[in-house]
């Protein structure tokens, strides 16, 4: 995945069970984004792998003021890509329990 | 403690912490 600047992250171990799942993000190069985000916390927050899409999150936090309306496509992107890699590890890892 | 909880309309809680120095890429 290409770097986008946003850095999300697992905020806990995965065991392949849950649907929804702590995940992490952060700003680690805010030269990367359009607008300036709020500030460079660490945002963690739950998401639901069955219901749930990377835009939803991401509209979200626009709509709480962390980041700019303009740069909602890369932090979807930057949760799409931690998603698809969990989604494609629990495949390889627990392959009968998805 | 330097947490801040924000807590969206739709009622997903997000939850603010420092990030770790190691973390951030050289400014």
């Amino acid at each position: 995945a290409e770097d986008t600047g946003v850095r999300v992250e697992l905020a806990e171990e995965d065991h392949g069970r849950k649907s929804s799942i702590a995940l992490r993000l952060w700003v680690e190069d805010p030269k990367k984004l359009k607008g300036k985000p709020k500030d460079n916390g660490a945002i963690e927050f739950t998401f639901d792998l069955e219901k749930e899409t990377p835009d939803d999150v991401a509209q979200e936090m626009i709509d709480s003021g962390f980041f700019h309306e303009n740069d909602l496509k890369i932090v979807a992107k930057s949760i799409r890509d931690r998603v698809a890699l969990i989604l494609w590890r629990r495949e390889r890892i627990w392959p009968r329990m998805q | 403690s330097s947490f801040t909880q924000v807590v969206h309309s739709a009622g997903r809680r997000f939850i603010v912490s420092p990030v770790p120095e190691s973390r951030l890429k050289e400014q």
